[in-house]
């Protein structure tokens, strides 16, 4: 078996207004190798194949997939907005990507910056987000948004945005500002 | 030392049947 850096856990969140929001997400699995990793992705449905409201996350081994949690709070995200259409044409590919990116320790010495990373179904349009540590690392938030560009496929002018957790908690309507572009 | 794969590694692996 080959070895991860890190240990990850893959959540699910389902929307159940019934209930509390904590409940609604949940720890699905653990690996910390390549081929156990394979084995999960093989045996979940795929992104695109969620009902909306529902959310994959993988963060690794302590944290937890929330803005609260000491890791992430004084981090972020660098988000990317799809648009309706990109369900079925894109996003499948560009979340395992993310995962790869992740397993892979693709960030050099900035990967250990890194916490997770959150794909949302949503009906207004999907969003897949890689989550940092400290939102003032600017040099490793750049070169983890420089990476992640490029590993994604995106074109030169497609501009992705990074937003502090602590400006998106504050906004109701999660339109934060960018705090880095590339 | 640090575990670091690139794509085309980690995807080599994508179809293989589990270990036993």
């Amino acid at each position: 078996q080959h070895p991860l850096h890190y240990r990850w856990v893959l959540w699910f969140f389902k929307n159940d207004r019934s209930r509390p929001w904590q409940e609604n997400l949940q720890p699905v699995t653990r690996f910390n190798t390549v081929e156990d990793f394979w084995a999960t992705y093989r045996h979940i449905k795929l992104a695109s194949k969620l009902s909306s409201g529902c959310d994959y996350a993988l963060f690794k081994d302590g944290i937890q997939p929330m803005w609260e949690d000491y890791r992430n709070k004084r981090g972020g995200r660098w988000l990317l907005s799809l648009a309706k259409q990109q369900r079925h044409t894109e996003l499948d590919r560009l979340w395992l990507e993310t995962l790869l990116c992740l397993l892979g320790e693709s960030f050099e010495e900035f990967s250990q910056e890194v916490c997770g990373a959150v794909v949302n179904i949503r009906t207004k349009g999907d969003k897949i987000a890689v989550w940092t540590s400290e939102a003032e690392n600017q040099a490793g938030v750049m070169h983890i948004g420089h990476v992640y560009k490029e590993r994604l496929g995106l074109s030169a002018k497609t501009i992705i945005g990074y937003q502090a957790h602590a400006d998106t908690a504050a906004k109701s309507n999660s339109l934060a500002k960018n705090k880095f572009v590339v | 030392g640090k575990k670091q794969y690139d794509r085309e590694f980690l995807l080599d692996f994508q179809y293989m049947p589990p270990c036993i």
